[in-house]
């Protein structure tokens, strides 16, 4: 089954 | 300073309404472009990024750039105070410890006037990189509201699928399975609900229902809303207003 990922492994603090 | 005066009210109930289940507390960083805000959910898997541009406003005034931290619940509170034929009217000074609403009725015979205490939040902005997506689906907003609200009940992921022919919403739960597919229709006389897709590349990915159900409640903001999707990277849901955006990003489930 697919499993729910990060938004922090796509976008990096500024 | 930030003075701000919109003459339909019910746009800012409407832009609470969008994003307060979704987030709690968040910054509205003011400057002369307008007023923006940016905020992550508690659990890092979406994010929202909501911009009312200053010709929205009249007139709109921000001399110099202010965040304004404010608690969302709170301030939907404050507005369900205001009528939805009111002016709303936002208020605060560069120290910026509390934010004034005035709102005022068609007939300007009756001005209510509330302060909000803001909080120092301590949030820092995520970039997001420029992205050429796969595809993008344009289509009805409260299509794409029944359709995840529809699935819900099946699954609590849903694969979007999206070729040249159409896009394929499907879910699969232990009372079986289920899916909505609406194909590309250009030509249909009703320009509002027709479903337009661009597409580099077919994309299949899966994502939670439980946020996309959360994102529909920006429905009442516009009628279309726009799906962007590329294999592998956050989608991004857009509503677009006359003024501005509300735009949210999911992160997608991955097979293992």
């Amino acid at each position: 089954t697919p499993v729910q990922k990060s938004l922090l492994s796509f976008f990096k603090p500024k | 300073m930030l003075e701000a005066r919109l003459q339909t009210g019910a746009l800012l109930k409407k832009v609470l309404e969008a994003i307060k289940e979704l987030i709690t507390d968040a910054n509205f960083d003011c400057s002369d472009n307008g007023i923006a805000l940016q905020a992550m959910d508690n659990s890092h898997v979406a994010l929202v990024a909501l911009l009312l541009r200053h010709d929205g406003f009249e007139p709109y005034r921000c001399d110099r750039s202010l965040a304004l931290g404010v608690n969302l619940v709170s301030l939907s509170k404050v507005l369900r105070c205001a009528g939805n034929d009111d002016i709303i009217t936002l208020k605060a000074d560069d120290t910026a410890d509390v934010l004034s609403l005035t709102f005022e009725n068609t007939d300007n015979d009756r001005i209510s006037e509330y302060e909000l205490k803001l909080m120092d939040i301590d949030s820092e902005h995520l970039g997001i990189p420029d992205t050429t997506y796969e595809a993008v689906v344009q289509m009805s907003s409260a299509e794409f509201a029944r359709i995840c609200k529809d699935l819900q009940v099946l699954s609590d992921s849903v694969q979007i699928d999206v070729t040249k022919e159409g896009v394929k919403f499907g879910a699969k739960g232990e009372l079986g399975s289920g899916a909505v597919t609406l194909k590309q229709n250009g030509n249909v006389d009703k320009e509002e609900e027709a479903t337009l897709i661009e597409l580099q590349q077919n994309v299949s990915l899966n994502f939670s229902l439980k946020y996309l159900v959360n994102f529909t409640k920006a429905t009442p903001l516009a009628s279309r809303v726009s799906l962007s999707m590329s294999s592998e990277v956050p989608l991004l849901v857009e509503y677009k207003m006359e003024a501005g955006y509300i735009r949210y990003y999911l992160a997608p489930k991955i097979g293992e």
